[in-house]
């Protein structure tokens, strides 16, 4: 059965202690052993090696895992804390607990600029919210001239850009969000709320450890 | 046509590959 070769639990890399896990985010450890049974389904999908690929994590997202997008690419990277490819459990439970409805809003809005800081220079610049105005824009129905997203990014960068430097630092997004807390909706997962009733497989199993069924 | 009243924000934030809540329907 599967690439194990003993009864004996054996972990893949990157697996963590869940009440280690559980003391240094948000996650219950009853919801970090939920989270294990969805991050083995994700991981599993494609190469059965303990870890999330990209192609992995765009199946899940997309259901196709060929489905090339930008947004999914920076999540992966933002995931990918040890910036080694692939994502291992400790990296999946400490990402999502950023998600978690209980997590403080201002991790929520730092976790948000650097998705946005495309190239990582600390700032949001103008060229790169054009890029990812583009890349929404081929993704959906939606069809808008050059001169209409240009017009767009005039109004965004005036309300944004308070210091008047062409960009948006770290401070500026964050009264911009406070501005419009729906920039925050992606931000929160209500999923994360009852995951241990929507992966309750693990709680079956502690019922059968402890011999009270 | 009709004038987009959204900031560039807004719109970016309906990408779906910012919608991690299909992960967890598996």
């Amino acid at each position: 059965m599967g690439c194990f070769h003993s009864k004996k639990n054996k972990v893949p890399p990157g697996y963590e202690d869940p009440s280690i896990l559980a003391s240094e985010t948000t996650f219950s450890v009853s919801e970090v052993e939920a989270l294990y049974e969805l991050f083995k389904k994700i991981s599993s999908s494609v190469v059965n090696d303990g870890l999330i690929h990209k192609e992995e994590f765009q199946l899940a997202l997309f259901k196709n895992r060929k489905r090339e997008n930008l947004f999914a690419d920076r999540v992966f990277d933002l995931f990918d804390l040890k910036q080694n490819g692939v994502i291992d459990f400790s990296e999946f439970v400490r990402s999502l607990s950023v998600f978690h409805p209980n997590a403080p809003l201002e991790d929520k809005i730092v976790f948000a600029f650097r998705l946005y800081d495309l190239r990582q220079t600390g700032y949001i610049e103008r060229e790169e919210v054009k890029q990812m105005v583009v890349a929404l824009l081929s993704e959906s129905d939606m069809k808008l001239s050059d001169e209409v997203i240009e017009s767009i990014l005039d109004k965004t960068f005036v309300e944004a850009d308070t210091k008047h430097d062409g960009r948006i630092d770290l401070d500026e997004w964050k009264s911009l969000v406070l501005r419009h807390p729906s920039l925050m909706k992606n931000m929160t997962l209500p999923y994360l709320k009852d995951i241990t009733t929507t992966f309750p497989s693990f709680i079956f199993h502690s019922e059968l450890d402890d011999g009270s069924a | 046509s009709k004038p987009v009243t959204m900031n560039a924000f807004e719109l970016i934030s309906l990408s779906s590959g910012l919608n991690l809540s299909s992960l967890f329907e598996t």
